[in-house]
């Protein structure tokens, strides 16, 4: 029988292996792990995050989500090596006994679920939501340009055929409105983190304007650190800095509207490659990628906990 | 299922900002049917593009008629889903 030490984690999953595993953590250790469900997907697919807390009610907290587009599975399947972390980590790694004795920990593993099963059983490549555009032969919207920061400016497009599709209006995405809906019920998350791939970079905001974020300075300099840290373990260069400075601009971006939320630190990862493999990241790097990103997790959840706001 | 045979990845290096304009006029041609996996942006940056079979003779003829240089990063694309696949499905099976 499948359990949390005989899952397989160097290996890439699909939608059905992953809620199971997740249903997996949630028993295991029922008293640090629950499943919640935030909302359903275009096509109905239950849309669940991962609750790590200690107790306390509306505690501050920290979210992480992976796979927002769905042919980035080097995130997802990071996101499970991140749970089951956390799991192993409370009461026996100083660090994270220490965040969660402080903070909640929200982690959305598969946050595109109908992308997610389309690149298992369609088109490996498909990156966008799988909603239909009236009007238009092509399906999808992409989840990063949905959301109500700088929605529509420069920085994504208007043409349903685009990969960088906006979508009719900003959250139109059930997959964006449901995590949008928990931010804001919540309403206590001090730390955001997105992750994508590939490229090897750590940004921050903004990306739909050149106008600086009032904490970049901060922001900056924490991401130095948590860029040195993640190095530290195989050697992994990253670049990092502000969306619209390191790549381009983006408009309608997640991170962006988690900042003008208030949750100042708010965080993109794009993890390997530089381009060798791109999407197509050999499993065997699963485990070194995940690794090598959770220290620099850490060392922004840790700062996080030092430093209330 | 999308079956990827022939499709190639390559790795553009546009030289200065016209390079770059040329391969955004490329991004234009929907009948092309390429997929940016990281789109053209400004020089210092690389540009990746997975190109369908049908449609890999005229872009490379286009990159090279514009001096613009390119590489393989992928040489068939669909090798490496088959790669994926079968480790997945050996997982199954351990």
């Amino acid at each position: 029988p499948l359990s949390i030490e005989t899952f397989n984690y160097a290996s890439y999953h699909n939608l059905d292996e992953i809620y199971d595993f997740m249903d997996l953590l949630a028993a295991e250790k029922p008293s640090l792990v629950s499943k919640i469900q935030i909302g359903r997907s275009y096509e109905g697919r239950p849309i669940n995050i991962l609750k790590f807390s200690t107790g306390g009610v509306k505690r501050p907290a920290i979210w992480i989500d992976t796979g927002i587009h769905s042919r980035e599975w080097v995130t997802q399947a990071s996101g499970i090596v991140f749970a089951k972390k956390l799991l192993d980590g409370y009461g026996k790694d100083a660090s994270v006994t220490s965040i969660l004795d402080h903070f909640d920990i929200f982690l959305e593993i598969v946050t595109n679920p109908d992308g997610f099963a389309f690149t298992h059983s369609k088109n490996r490549m498909w990156r966008k939501t799988r909603s239909i555009n009236s009007g238009s032969s092509c399906v999808g919207v992409d989840p990063n340009r949905n959301w109500d920061a700088g929605f529509g400016v420069a920085g994504s497009s208007g043409n349903p055929c685009s990969e960088t599709y906006r979508g009719p209006r900003a959250n139109s995405e059930p997959e964006v409105k449901a995590i949008v809906d928990f931010v804001k019920s919540h309403g206590n998350i001090k730390a955001f983190v997105s992750i994508h791939s590939y490229s090897q970079l750590l940004l921050y905001p903004f990306g739909y304007t050149s106008k600086k974020a009032a904490d970049a300075q901060e922001l900056d300099a924490l991401a130095k650190k948590a860029v040195d840290a993640l190095s530290s373990l195989h050697g992994t260069q990253y670049k990092y800095g502000s969306i619209i400075t390191t790549i381009y601009q983006a408009s309608g971006g997640t991170i962006d509207w988690t900042y003008e939320q208030g949750i100042k630190y708010s965080y993109t990862f794009e993890l390997r490659d530089t381009g060798r493999y791109g999407f197509m990241l050999p499993a065997s790097q699963i485990i070194p990628t995940a690794e090598e990103t959770w220290l620099a997790l850490k060392v922004i959840m840790e700062h996080t906990r030092d430093h209330p706001y | 299922t999308e079956n990827f045979v022939g499709h190639q990845v390559l790795r553009i290096s546009a030289a200065d900002e016209a390079q770059v304009d040329k391969v955004k006029d490329l991004e234009e041609l929907e009948d092309l049917q390429l997929d940016f996996w990281r789109a053209p942006v400004h020089p210092e940056l690389p540009i990746d593009v997975r190109v369908p079979f049908a449609s890999l003779q005229g872009v490379k003829v286009y990159l090279e008629s514009h001096d613009i240089d390119y590489s393989i990063m992928i040489e068939d694309l669909q090798e490496l889903v088959d790669e994926e696949q079968l480790h997945m499905s050996r997982r199954h099976f351990m």
